[in-house]
């Protein structure tokens, strides 16, 4: 299984 | 100038020795609402996100924004030193490289201070919506910490599942399986003992247990935790801090190659 970065759910704010 | 207030300062030790593991740096970022920090980890899948309220604290003055960046080991070194009923004051002058903490013991007769040398940390913001989740999990912050802490004994991975029969934690490893399942209970009289699941649909997510027992060095901060939980979404796990604000953590979901 893959684990995606946190940014990739969150845009820049 | 900034200068924040807290009677209870070990609510400040606390939070620290919950996030120094997790975080190695970040920035404070203060302003006349209180004072907020965004972190990731090292491996950037997951984020602490804090929040503390100005009016949490019994006294708070920021006169302009600012971003003080801490490295949480060392602020940690210098929170040890502070006993667990002192009142904490953190000082900062504008555009200072030191945050100095005041401790006061509670009877008066000790006062002593530290300067903290502060960093510049360049430090992506995300903005993060706020939005329904398809679970909402209210349980003793005590009962999360001891299911996290014996399934990472058996296994690296955690399926959470929530369904309408409860909340199921389920993980595999060289030793064999394990399930544990909480049900809705509201029955204890004390509402920090309840576990109550607000489900919207249900949802099945894997994390990495790893992270999850990370965030449970927050269970002194708080007697009840609430898991979020959407398909394909980051869990969330927060902690309400009293009156004075609160932190969350987001993990990213482990997902099928």
């Amino acid at each position: 299984m893959k684990q995606r970065p946190i940014s990739a759910f969150f845009g820049a704010g | 100038m900034f200068e924040a207030r807290i009677t209870q300062g070990a609510v400040l030790k606390k939070l620290v020795e919950a996030l120094k593991e997790l975080v190695t740096e970040g920035n404070f970022d203060v302003s006349s609402t209180g004072l907020q920090l965004q972190a990731m980890d090292s491996s950037h899948v997951c984020l602490v996100s804090l929040a503390l309220r100005e009016d949490g604290f019994e006294h708070f003055r920021c006169d302009r924004n600012m971003a003080m960046g801490i490295h949480f080991q060392n602020l940690s070194k210098i929170l040890k030193c502070a006993g667990n009923e002192d009142t904490i004051t953190l000082k900062a002058e504008d555009n200072a490289d030191q945050l100095t903490l005041m401790f006061e013991s509670s009877n008066q007769d000790r006062i002593s201070d530290f300067d903290l040398k502060l960093m510049s940390i360049e430090s992506e913001h995300l903005g993060i919506p706020d939005q329904e989740y398809s679970a909402e999990i209210k349980m003793p912050s005590s009962e999360y910490q001891r299911i996290v802490r014996d399934l990472t004994s058996i296994g690296d991975t955690v399926l959470i599942s929530a369904t309408k029969e409860g909340i199921k934690f389920s993980t595999s490893g060289d030793v064999g399986t394990a399930n544990v399942t909480l049900r809705h209970n509201t029955t204890p009289e004390k509402p920090e003992e309840q576990t109550i699941i607000d489900l919207k649909e249900p949802v099945a997510l894997t994390f990495a247990l790893r992270y999850l027992n990370n965030f449970a060095k927050a269970t002194p901060l708080a007697p009840v935790v609430k898991l979020s939980l959407t398909k394909d979404l980051p869990i969330v796990v927060e902690y309400q801090i009293g009156e004075l604000g609160a932190v969350k953590f987001y993990l990213a979901p482990k997902i099928d190659d």
